[in-house]
């Protein structure tokens, strides 16, 4: 493993959303994994609609919550082509799902998968690496007031309410850590961004890491 | 006379202040996260979580790492 890596570096990571008072940060989470994944490939750095799978998904709740888990998996069964931001913009509120005629273009994926990493951080690192950014979920509760530094206190595993995405880590410090995309603007925390400790399962970073292919 | 909606933002305000010395009392070094006003100041805890954390908890399997073999005595 390097001692430190970014996919930002690689300038595949779009920047930082703002979810506004819509508990979508699970498809926030997806769709920036998604939009990252295709850049990895090749194709251009795009922003995709976030409100599509806050409408669609229908074994999700919308704005009220749902889980990164079940949105991939929506995704991987029904080949749903996800339209571009601008075609179907966010509005931070539940609405109608739209559908698109098979010809119109968009992104579909390809598979994903979703792991407990608890206790092997180091393989985590590696699936970074391998795979591209990771979305993970968190608890977050004590993120209200965070305003920079390392994540080290203040939160549980297993005890989930927010998804993220990972874009990359730092070991080069005396405490490494984890570079965490999160989608509440980027005024909040470092430029949108909050730096967990690596290793001890922070907030329960490493409970339900997903990977998505494209 | 403030109205009702500015003494709760207000009430959210002190009671985030509070927060903030507690959860800065674990700070140890200088790389430690720190804790402050921002954004979220103004609602409860029990506001912030309803509006902003709107994340499942999800089980995944264990991911299975690779196996390590002994590597047999050889001359």
């Amino acid at each position: 493993l390097p001692l430190r890596f970014d996919w930002r570096d690689k300038h595949v990571v779009n920047q930082v959303r703002n979810q506004k008072m819509c508990g979508g940060c699970w498809a926030f989470s997806v769709v920036t994994a998604i939009e990252s994944a295709c850049a990895i490939q090749g194709k251009p750095l795009d922003y995709l609609s976030v409100q599509q799978v806050i409408d669609c998904s229908f074994n999700n709740y919308g704005c009220s919550g749902g889980s990164p888990l079940s949105a991939l998996s929506w995704l991987n069964k029904t080949q749903v082509k996800l339209m571009e931001d601008s075609e179907y913009p966010f509005k931070a509120e539940n609405g109608l799902c739209r559908y698109f005629p098979q010809s119109q273009s968009g992104v579909s994926i390809k598979d994903f998968s979703a792991y407990d990493f608890s206790g092997q951080e180091d393989e985590m690192a590696k699936a970074l690496l391998n795979f591209g950014p990771l979305v993970v979920i968190v608890d977050a509760v004590s993120w209200q007031d965070y305003l920079g530094g390392i994540i080290q206190h203040h939160c549980s595993s297993g005890e989930a309410n927010h998804a993220v995405l990972i874009t990359g880590f730092d070991k080069t410090g005396n405490t490494p850590y984890w570079m965490v995309h999160n989608s509440w603007g980027n005024s909040w925390g470092i430029d949108g961004y909050a730096h967990v400790k690596m290793g001890g399962n922070v907030c329960g970073i490493a409970d339900s890491v997903s990977v998505v292919f494209v | 006379t403030w109205p009702w909606s500015h003494r709760r933002e207000a009430a959210a305000l002190r009671e985030s202040l509070n927060r903030h010395r507690y959860l800065n009392s674990f700070s140890h070094d200088n790389s430690s996260a720190s804790y402050g006003l921002n954004q979220f100041s103004y609602l409860s805890p029990e506001e912030f979580k309803a509006l902003y954390l709107g994340s499942k908890p999800a089980w995944s399997p264990r991911y299975p790492a690779a196996e390590q073999k002994p590597i047999p005595n050889v001359s």
